[in-house]
C-alpha cells in the first residue's frame, strides 16, 4: 500500500458514495447510464470472487464487500426502485460489444489460463471500457448535472492515481503487471475529454454542457 | 510477473 493507491481507493469510494447520494436524495437516476452500472457490477463480481479463496487484509476484504454491495444497491435503485426515472431512451450504447471483446481478449491475453485468472483479466479489460455507455449518454444529451460530473471526476481520477501507484511499485518493489497498467492507461485516457470539460467548466461553477 | 502480486489491489 502506498499513498497513490490509498488516495485512488478513496477516490473510487467517494465516486460510489456520490452516485448513491445523488440517486437517493433526488429520488432519481436521471442522467445515469444503467448499462455502465451493470458493467461495473459485472467487473466487481468477476474480480472479487477471490473473497472466498484468498485473504489479503481486513482493508482489502472490507473494500471489496463494500464495492460489491454498493454496486448491487445502485443496480437495484436504477432498475427497480427508481426505474421510472431511468433515461432508457438515451442509454443506447451497445454494451454487449464491450463484454464480447473483453471476454475474447481475456481468453487470449492473460497471465495464466485458469478460471479465476481469466475472470480477473476479463474484469480488468471490462473495467477499462465500462464508462463508455455513460460518456456516450452525456454526449447524446449534451449535458450532465454537476453531481454527476463530480461522480465521473472521482471515478476517472481513481485509475489515474493507480497509474502513479504502478509507477511507484515498479521502482520500489520491482512489480510490473502489464495487463493492469495498459488497461489502466486506456481507462484513464477515456476520461481525458471529460477531465478537460470538468476543469474548464464545472470547477468554475458552470454546468457541464458540451460544445455544440 | 507473478500473477498474484496484483491481487492485493482493488
Amino acid at each position: 500500500m502506498n499513498v497513490f493507491r490509498l488516495i485512488g481507493d478513496m477516490s473510487h469510494l467517494a465516486a460510489i458514495i456520490i452516485l448513491l447520494i445523488k440517486i437517493w436524495r433526488s429520488r432519481s437516476c436521471s442522467g445515469i447510464s444503467g448499462k455502465s452500472q451493470l458493467l461495473f457490477t459485472a467487473v466487481f463480481t468477476c474480480r472479487y470472487l477471490d473473497l472466498f479463496t484468498n485473504f489479503v487484509s481486513i482493508y482489502n476484504t472490507t473494500m471489496k464487500i463494500f464495492f460489491l454491495a454498493s454496486s448491487y444497491a445502485t443496480i437495484y435503485l436504477i432498475f427497480m426502485k427508481f426505474k421510472a426515472t431511468y433515461n432508457r431512451n438515451h442509454d443506447t450504447f451497445r454494451f454487449e460489444l464491450l463484454i464480447v471483446v473483453s471476454v475474447i481478449l481475456a481468453l487470449l491475453i492473460n497471465h495464466e489460463f485458469s478460471a479465476t485468472e481469466i475472470l480477473w483479466t476479463f474484469s480488468i479489460y471490462l473495467e477499462a471500457v465500462a464508462i463508455l455507455p455513460q460518456l456516450f449518454m452525456i454526449t447524446k444529451t449534451g449535458e450532465a448535472e454537476s453531481i454527476t460530473s463530480h461522480y465521473l471526476f472521482a471515478l476517472g481520477s481513481y485509475r489515474g492515481l493507480y497509474i502513479l501507484n504502478w509507477i511507484y511499485r515498479y521502482y520500489v518493489e520491482g512489480h510490473l503487471d502489464w495487463i493492469a497498467v495498459l488497461s489502466g492507461i486506456v481507462q484513464t485516457g477515456l476520461y481525458c475529454d471529460f477531465f478537460y470539460l470538468y476543469i474548464t467548466r464545472v470547477m468554475k461553477g458552470k454546468n457541464l454542457t458540451l460544445p455544440a | 510477473v507473478n500473477a498474484d502480486d496484483s491481487k492485493d489491489e482493488l
